[in-house]
């Protein structure tokens, strides 16, 4: 464990946070992509399938079950809640993310480290976990203005998988025999798709104006 | 931690 990974997850752990603070203090998901989080959940579900038969860590073993829980009970909330389930609008979610489910498996039917289930099913994991903000920005372009806590949730969102790029290359240097081809190159595309979210938050921040990404 | 399993990261 290096402290680019430790950085990582801590923010990744934050924007979850972030997201269930945004949740329950305004009992409402608006300008919240329920596919995202979707998408999310089918993440860590199929990352995670070796919970109960690999483990690594307590902290590791720990993490997965928060990210797991905590994604489920996001969509729980979206879908169920009555609360906040007013509040979802689903006229401004309509990225066909099954499509970017489907890509990713088939991508990970032809990519991976070793055809397994297991590893096919991690390698479909890194592959729409890149792809899984893509619902979420869209909406934010459609929805105008977005909430503070809304725009925190995605930048830290952005920002864990950027410190495991650092991360990546700390133990590509200190690791001798460090190759994770799909983890980086997925990472990186990840990070990329963020490029001009981060650049209008940046703008937010500086002006001290409200987030607003156009249209 | 053991390092070096293959998947050791979330």
């Amino acid at each position: 464990m290096n402290i680019f990974r430790l950085a990582g997850d801590m923010t990744h752990l934050l924007s979850i946070l972030v997201l269930l603070l945004k949740i329950y203090a305004t009992k409402s998901c608006s300008g919240v992509s329920r596919k995202t989080q979707e998408l999310y959940a089918i993440v860590f579900l199929a990352r995670y399938l070796d919970l109960f038969t690999d483990f690594i860590s307590v902290y590791n073993t720990f993490m997965k079950i928060v990210f797991i829980a905590s994604s489920l009970a996001i969509v729980w909330c979206i879908r169920v809640h009555p609360m906040v389930k007013r509040s979802y609008d689903k006229d401004l979610d309509t990225f066909r993310h099954y499509l970017l489910v489907a890509a990713s498996f088939l991508l990970a039917l032809f990519l991976h480290e070793k055809f397994t289930f297991l590893e096919i099913f991690w390698a479909f994991s890194i592959y729409l976990e890149a792809v899984a903000i893509l619902p979420q920005l869209v909406l934010l372009q459609r929805s105008g203005n977005v909430d503070n806590l809304t725009g925190q949730y995605v930048f830290f969102l952005g920002a864990y998988r950027g410190l495991y790029i650092l991360n990546w290359i700390y133990r590509y240097l200190t690791e001798p025999r460090f190759t994770r081809w799909i983890a980086c190159v997925s990472g990186v595309v990840q990070t990329a798709l963020y490029a001009d979210f981060f650049y209008y938050y940046f703008i937010s921040w500086k002006n001290n104006s409200k987030l607003k990404l156009p249209a | 931690i053991v390092e070096g399993k293959y998947h050791d990261e979330l």
